[in-house]
């Protein structure tokens, strides 16, 4: 549906980001939780070759065009979603991981994944004192449209609220937190099916990676548009 | 020349356990390889962890069936030297040119140091975090290369309480680590900790320009029928010249079957 080539000089050892013009689409296919419609998928890669050597590197990945909004709703307190514009129900799952030894297997998510989207649930919460769950559990949850709430490592129990009270202040490294969580957010960014990063369960992470957290997740005003015209 | 791409490093893996291994990662990447499973070393779960390998190889009974992870000892007995592993392979490269080789490591649990053809490498601390070492300058020449990756368990593997009890004495939180390690009211202690290479080894052949990290985003305007898609990504020049690139981005959509639409 779309070809966009743009040239552009890197100096040696450098590393640049580049930003290529917005693509156009009118009415794509949009991707839909599990009940709501289709999880449309589309194939994105981005590849670059260099004059006198040829094709350099190459990258793809299955997107899905869809907006995720949610809010904390005064009346119940609780937090109301919708999907493309349409308030959505939530039925959902808690999960944990795949196996307690990290056999992780694609086979094995896709059958665990498919049974929540037969089970009719349109939302999985990776629970904090499990995994950031990987590419792989990502993409199978873009297929069969299960929204996905991803925990960080912080957890009631462990982190100041357990018995003994342990850990108020989390874990004793959190520059090494945060390198972790920004490399996961890299890692699991471009997927459909994340919905919602949450940073603890039970439990508010300490106040500085709180706010860090919060201040490299909000969406960049850029997109902050309303749907409208 | 060396197809552009990557390739995951997920078998032919041997472990052992790093207290029976008198030899440095410097030796057992140059001169004296292991040549296959035979005591101390055995088949390795590669992506796994270090308990996955032990019941594999039937080192230690199944901790998921009745009381056997009793029987299992547990690493605030053991120490952590116990659960402290070598993982051993080989891989075949041959670079032309001006292409780059990446040895990448998506999670290790907790730390490790890496021997390829005797040279050293450390994979600092953090078990939710991505390694990418450029390993060009230290392949084979003769494209066959061995792989040693010593891997330590987290700094605080803590201790269970004879009650039990969620997460144990809790100090696993004082890692940046998966904290059910230590139990919960739903699962047994896990006695390594999930210590490991627990996610995906890959090699990556690239030309001069890597690209790192793309992210894709999508804006919607007229009631979802003017969509836009954003793409930003992270180039690295390898080379010592500069790389006049032409970057290009394609999307298609898969019709019904197996027809794309580009």
């Amino acid at each position: 549906e779309q070809l966009q080539t743009q040239h552009l000089s890197i100096s040696p050892r450098a590393r640049v980001q580049y930003t290529f013009p917005q693509l156009f689409f009118y009415k794509p296919n949009l991707w839909w939780p599990n009940g709501m419609g289709k999880q449309a998928l589309h194939h994105v890669t981005i590849s670059v070759e260099v004059k006198e050597h040829g094709e350099s590197d190459q990258w793809t990945h299955l997107f899905g065009f869809r907006k995720i909004e949610s809010h904390i709703d005064n009346a119940t307190d609780g937090r109301l979603f919708k999907i493309n514009g349409q308030p959505i129900f939530i039925r959902g799952g808690n999960w944990i991981l795949s196996d307690g030894l990290l056999r992780l297997s694609a086979k094995r998510y896709r059958t665990d994944i498919k049974f929540h989207a037969d089970m009719n649930f349109n939302m999985i919460r990776c629970w904090g004192g499990g995994l950031a769950e990987r590419p792989e559990f990502y993409h199978y949850c873009d297929m069969y449209g299960l929204l996905v709430w991803q925990e960080f490592w912080i957890t009631g129990d462990v982190d100041g609220r357990g018995d003994p009270v342990s850990n108020p202040d989390g874990p004793l490294d959190h520059d090494l937190f945060m390198l972790c969580a920004r490399d996961t957010v890299k890692l699991l960014r471009n997927h459909a099916s994340l919905a919602l990063w949450v940073g603890g369960n039970e439990q508010v992470p300490p106040k500085d990676i709180n706010e860090a957290l919060k201040n490299d997740l909000q969406l960049h005003p850029y997109f902050e548009t309303p749907s409208e015209t | 020349m060396a197809e552009i791409g990557k390739t995951k490093l997920d078998s032919g893996w041997l472990a052992a356990r790093s207290t029976d291994v008198e030899l440095t990662g410097t030796q057992l990447t140059t001169t004296h390889p292991p040549t296959g499973p035979t005591a101390p070393w055995m088949e390795a779960v590669v992506p796994g962890t270090v308990l996955a390998t032990l019941v594999k190889n039937k080192k230690v009974p199944d901790p998921f069936y009745g009381l056997q992870n009793e029987a299992i000892l547990d690493i605030a007995i053991s120490g952590r030297e116990y659960y402290t592993f070598w993982f051993f392979t080989t891989f075949q490269c041959k670079l032309t040119g001006n292409q780059h080789l990446d040895l990448n490591f998506r999670g290790i649990n907790y730390s490790a140091e890496v021997y390829l053809n005797g040279h050293k490498m450390v994979l600092p601390k953090g078990m939710f975090r991505r390694h990418s070492l450029d390993v060009t300058d230290i392949l084979h020449p003769d494209g066959q290369n061995l792989l040693a990756v010593l891997v330590h368990p987290p700094d605080h593997p803590g201790s269970i309480p004879p009650k039990g009890g969620q997460g144990g004495d809790h100090e696993i939180g004082k890692d940046v680590a998966t904290q059910y390690v230590e139990g919960w009211d739903w699962i047994i202690p896990i006695r390594d900790r999930n210590t490991g290479i627990w996610d995906e080894v890959s090699v990556s052949v690239t030309g001069p320009v890597k690209i790192i990290d793309p992210h894709l985003v999508s804006s919607f305007f007229d009631n979802y029928k003017r969509v836009y898609l954003h793409a930003t990504t992270e180039l690295e020049n390898k080379s010592s010249s500069v790389a006049e690139c032409s970057l290009n981005i394609q999307v298609s959509t898969e019709l019904e079957g197996n027809v794309c639409l580009i």
